[in-house]
């Protein structure tokens, strides 16, 4: 099972279509092995990216680079799967 | 084991086995409203299910209902039950259900990917695609929402496997959409057809492959718009709606595009709620609300499709 220890989900707020170009171009880097849940539309619109953990430095640091704003929507992805199982189980019995 | 439908937990989150179970007490439920056929298998050989809500008649005018074409999207498969049953134990309560249902037939997906869903369950929460193999990549599955043959292979589809967004070698190339096209096609009186995805809280009609408007934009927009106010006005969750390329991005080889180009006019696609900035892994506590407010949406969907034959 494929565990999400640390990962996080970024809300990413591209100001104009050349850092929405960014992002996508940030999508595609294989290496990073990042995963939009919310793909870049349009300035002003919210993007969610996951993060792998080993990723986190790397991928902050071109967004902060570039000037792209960032929240971070999900802090730990694996505590909020924990509780989903967790409630799974309960609902179980 | 959930022992039956008046005990199942419709909060929670269900694995496959449960939800095709639960279908079943369902059946045993209604037995004169709700029959489950089996359209097809999925390429990892699970049956593909469907349940028709039926009064009567032969191969009547018919809603189309999915849910769950992107695995990960729980919410979706878990507002698919709830609603099945809601429409369920509103016939012959609900006048505008019952009116429906007396005229129309309803056909339900719930678990549209099953592949996908099973290995959310098992092996990866956050997986999207098909679980088909591409003989030319070490990545595994196809996006099934770019598998249409709706400008397939266009923009805003991958031609990477890998790719979250890979369009599959051909069009129709996943048993999953095949099973779903030679659905409609045999059926042929199919008028109204309502995907539903998570999550960003949107009501879309087509297209998604070209900025062409459809020639039935007013009218969908219309809709969308009626669509939209009734489910703000549950819980007050902000939607917006218009055609799938003017409001998020293009996608080309998408289910609706290819329905409507099928003549179903009235074909649309939803993204429910994350109100609390959880994405994929919204709260089961939230399951119960989204499906209340989506019911309202798809409620003023089927009743024009039902007051508007064409």
């Amino acid at each position: 099972e494929q565990l999400f220890v640390g990962d996080q989900v970024l809300r990413i707020t591209a100001s104009d279509e050349e850092q929405i170009t960014l992002l996508r171009v940030l999508g595609e880097q294989a290496e990073l092995q990042v995963d939009f849940w919310r793909h870049p539309t349009s300035p002003g619109q919210p993007a969610d990216l996951r993060v792998p953990f080993p990723s986190l430095q790397a991928v902050k640091i071109f967004l902060e680079s570039n000037s792209i704003s960032y929240s971070i929507m999900i802090e730990d992805v694996q505590e909020l799967l924990d509780e989903e199982k967790k409630t799974m189980t309960k609902s179980r019995r | 084991v959930e022992r039956s439908t008046s005990t199942f937990d419709f909060a929670s989150y269900h694995t496959i086995d449960e939800i095709y179970y639960w279908m079943d007490m369902l059946v045993d439920d209604h037995p004169s409203l709700v029959s489950k056929i089996q359209i097809g298998q999925s390429y990892e050989n699970r049956p593909l299910y469907v349940l028709k809500f039926s009064t009567g008649g032969s191969n009547r005018s018919a809603i189309w209902l999915d849910t769950g074409i992107h695995s990960r999207e729980w919410i979706t498969q878990a507002t698919g039950i709830w609603t099945a049953n809601k429409i369920a134990k509103e016939y012959g309560q609900d006048p505008s259900v019952t009116a429906i249902l007396d005229s129309m037939d309803i056909f339900f997906e719930i678990v549209t990917n099953p592949d996908g869903f099973a290995f959310t369950h098992s092996s990866n929460r956050m997986w999207r695609k098909t679980r088909s193999i591409n003989p030319s990549s070490h990545c595994v599955g196809v996006d099934p929402n770019r598998n249409w043959d709706a400008g397939f292979g266009g923009p805003g589809a991958s031609g990477n496997p890998c790719s979250e967004t890979y369009h599959g070698p051909y069009a129709n190339s996943e048993p999953e959409v095949k099973a779903i096209v030679d659905f409609v096609k045999n059926h042929g009186n199919i008028k109204a057809f309502v995907s539903i995805h998570s999550y960003s809280q949107l009501l879309f009609y087509p297209y998604g492959y070209t900025s062409t408007p459809v020639p039935d934009q007013k009218e969908l927009d219309q809709i969308s718009k009626k669509a939209v106010a009734a489910l703000s006005s549950l819980y007050g969750t902000n939607y917006k709606y218009g055609s799938i390329i003017t409001t998020i991005y293009q996608a080309s080889g998408g289910t609706i595009d290819w329905t409507y180009n099928q003549g179903i006019k009235y074909s649309f696609t939803f993204e429910l709620r994350d109100t609390g900035r959880y994405g994929f892994l919204l709260p089961a506590k939230e399951i119960v609300p989204t499906a209340q407010e989506t019911w309202l949406a798809l409620k003023v969907i089927m009743l024009h499709a039902r007051n508007h034959p064409y």
